[in-house]
């Protein structure tokens, strides 16, 4: 485990807390899109479904199952607990266009053409663009509370140190993983209009505004 | 065995 990966994981942890945090202190998940939420259970339930057959260590296992449990406790809250807050109306991003395509990719790519190793690649793609109805959703408010954009700034930030991660095995352990790779900077690149309004206005303590 | 994809990554 490298510096990169160690603080990639963090910041996804750190991700997490804020959402919850921000969920709980407001009691409302206004501003968070239910669907993007909905994908990343669909994403680390299909991700860590080797818990069953493979263990790493207890560090790996212990995430996986924080993982799964917090994405489904986080549906939860918006579905159930704090249901009024949700607004669907602003939710709309088809999410069929995220997961047929992520199924044809993962059919062609995937490092052995059996159950759990295509399931793993629809994993990797789908994770890459779970965002989007999240980011769409931004698009269209055009604003966003500074606790939620901490929240997708700790996210963007968790797979952009997979990188220099993934750089770094390949000059240490010779390995490469192109599937994850290519994904991964998808994934980052998706980010990369959001971080450039989170850098110029957030963290110059104005606010999360989109132009016009 | 064609690439193996490291297995220790979340």
């Amino acid at each position: 485990m490298n510096i990169f990966r160690f603080l990639g994981d963090l910041s996804h942890l750190a991700s997490i807390f804020i959402l919850l945090h921000k969920i709980q202190t407001t009691r409302s998940c206004r501003g968070i899109s239910f669907r993007t939420q909905a994908l990343y259970v669909v994403v680390f339930i299909a991700r860590y479904l080797d818990l069953f057959f493979r263990y790493v260590s207890l560090y790996n296992s212990a995430m996986k199952l924080f993982f799964i449990a917090s994405s489904c406790y986080i549906l939860y809250l918006m579905k159930i607990r704090y249901r009024p807050t949700h607004d669907p109306s602003i939710d709309t991003f088809r999410v069929e266009y995220l997961l047929a395509p992520c199924l044809i990719l993962a059919l062609i790519f995937n490092y052995k053409f059996n159950f759990a190793e295509v399931l793993w690649s629809f994993s990797i793609w789908l994770e890459a663009v779970a965002i989007l109805p999240q980011l769409f959703m931004l698009q269209r408010t055009g604003e966003a509370e500074n606790i939620t954009t901490h929240y997708l700034a700790a996210l963007g930030a968790y797979r952009a140190l997979y990188i220099p991660n993934w750089i770094y095995r390949y000059f240490t352990e010779g390995l490469v993983d192109p599937i994850a790779v290519t994904a991964g900077i998808v994934q980052t690149g998706l980010y990369l209009d959001f971080f450039y309004v989170y850098f110029t206005k957030v963290l110059q303590g104005q606010k999360f505004e989109l132009p016009a | 065995d064609p690439a193996v994809r490291p297995k220790d990554e979340l």
